[in-house]
């Protein structure tokens, strides 16, 4: 059980800094994740620290609402790395996201992600102009919300 | 395997049958505020076994469309995941409400939902792990949780 | 001290429909704000609800997160319709709205704050595009962040 | 009254003596993400009175510019808020760390933290109601608070 919890963190520090660089598009970026106390790592916390491009290392508190959003999607692909789920759901998940970052987080899901299905929910056309095809969900008529459904192949209309 | 479809059952805004897909690699919803686009998600966390606090409800019966202002059009709602594996068979996965509690069928067969969770986990998908699935406003926490939530995150996935 | 609380109480249920209206630009749009208990409202809590247009009535929890949003901005109105303070300043408040809403935000903040000033921080052209003026800021060189600050007086460009 | 500049020293990540405005009526504040713009409205926070965990720091010497990298570029930092009254004379506010605790100080005399917190009053700005100030991703919470705590509000307010 032991054995199993030390090569999980293994794979998923050794993953996180190549993901954390492909993500930001920099090599600059760094991300470090370990154990608190290596002897005995199911003991104790795993410690998780980012340094975004351009800066220097600081408390995760510091980061900014889009520096903590990069954060969390490098955790979330490399834990997907060490175990595959076959498909992820993200809810606005580029809420605080200025449209650079869109651009880099809609391009890793598409050049970086194999074996993944994604399914993203987004209000911002920066965003899920990437995706393959577009659910269109709309209020219809009724005494409560009744949403409508369209599907749009966006395959058919641009060459990949 | 390949999420395909979604089918929903008079399930929250989506009353009667209603079916989305075919899915791809890359898919987005896309929809003005309050159209549903969460609701959508609710049902495939709910058909991946995630529990009724994570779905904004705090009944299952909340789930049937109607009941959020207290005119449910049915007793029960269902939702159906078709997947494909190894671009050949369909295998698929359904959760339904009926009265107060859960149902669980892979391919059509009632089983229990321990069986249910495990035929799943086999897949790589467990709802415990909080490894794919991110609600609405949800993302920025997954970097900020303590050294010791992660643990026990990591304790969930290995 | 009762009394005042009491006129506080009444003057924000009375402003607070209106300004959900306005806010909605919807005359279906509803919005009450009351205590628990009439007699001695101090002692309970305050019920607020809003019913968004084309629904109906249920709890607030059952809205979604743009709908949330549009609830807590005509509250944060109707109390400054109460004890106005002198400026708004407000981080990101249109990262779950579409746009239409945010035009329906932005265009409430001009029309109907007079005494009233705003600033607010946004990533969404559809929402800077309003002010009367921008402030851009960017990461200039250094060890460690060292922000940068333009001005752009915007009334100059266009006439509004 | 009209906020017309905000001066900054050494303020965050606001390095020497950064001078913004003159604001308008409606000023929109914009650039990309971790460039500092939530620092911008936390040196507008503190000026009108706001405590340090507010600011997204646990000491006030953590708001001079440079310690987030325990490499401070001075012993202090400061803000100044810079009123137009009744569109005729300036009214200016000014919050200073020195060593580890605030000054404060209103056209430039040195006044008490509560001679100062109630001239703002005066002017309708109480950091204590919640009413002005709307932080990164709090916004929805405004709507959500229970009915006890919006009558702890209420009461603060009136
Ligand atoms: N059981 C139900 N039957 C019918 N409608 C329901 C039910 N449960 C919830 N709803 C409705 O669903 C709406 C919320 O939908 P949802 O959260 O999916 O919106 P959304 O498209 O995600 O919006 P946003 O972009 O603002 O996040 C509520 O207005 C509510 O009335
Ligand atoms: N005392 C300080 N000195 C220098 N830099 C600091 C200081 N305190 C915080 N910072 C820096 O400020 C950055 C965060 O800035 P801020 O939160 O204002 O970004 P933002 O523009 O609001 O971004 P977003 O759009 O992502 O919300 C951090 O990366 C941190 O390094
Ligand atoms: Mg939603
Ligand atoms: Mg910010």
């Amino acid at each position: 059980r032991s054995e199993r919890f030390t090569q999980c963190c293994n794979h998923i520090s050794d993953a996180i800094d190549g993901i954390y660089k492909k993500l930001a598009r920099n090599e600059a970026a760094q991300a470090y994740l370990g154990p608190d106390n290596p002897e005995e790592p199911y003991l104790d916390g795993i410690n998780y620290n980012c340094v975004a491009p351009g800066k220097r290392f600081q408390p995760m508190s510091n980061l900014s609402g889009g520096e903590k959003t990069i954060a969390a999607l490098a955790l979330l692909f490399s834990i997907h790395n060490y175990q595959p789920a076959p498909f992820f759901v993200l809810d606005e998940i580029d809420a605080a996201l200025d449209n650079t970052n869109i651009g880099k987080v809609a391009s890793y899901i598409r050049d970086h992600t194999t074996n993944l299905q994604t399914i993203v929910i987004s209000l911002k056309e920066e965003f899920y102009g990437h995706a393959d095809a577009l659910v269109g969900i709309t209020p219809g008529d009724g005494d409560c919300l009744v949403s409508k459904v369209y599907l749009f192949d966006l395959t058919k209309f641009y060459d990949k | 395997s390949f999420l395909q479809y979604i089918e929903m059952e008079n399930f929250k805004s989506y009353r009667g049958h209603v079916v989305v897909g075919p899915l791809k690699q890359f898919t987005a919803v896309i929809g003005p505020n309050g159209s549903g686009k969460s609701n959508f998600m609710d049902a495939i966390s709910f058909v991946m076994g995630e529990k009724t606090t994570s779905l904004r409800v705090k009944r299952l019966s909340d789930l049937i469309h109607g009941s959020s202002i207290g005119r449910p059009v049915a007793r029960s709602c269902y939702v159906t995941a078709k997947f494909i594996v190894n671009g050949e068979y369909q295998l698929e996965f359904q959760r339904s409400v009926i009265g107060g509690s859960s149902e669980y069928r892979i391919n059509g067969n009632s089983v229990s939902s321990s069986a249910y969770l495990a035929r799943l986990e086999k897949m790589g998908i467990n709802v415990k792990a909080k490894n794919f699935l991110v609600f609405q406003g949800a993302v920025e926490n997954i970097a900020m949780k303590t050294p010791k939530e992660r643990t026990s995150l990591f304790e969930e996935i290995s």
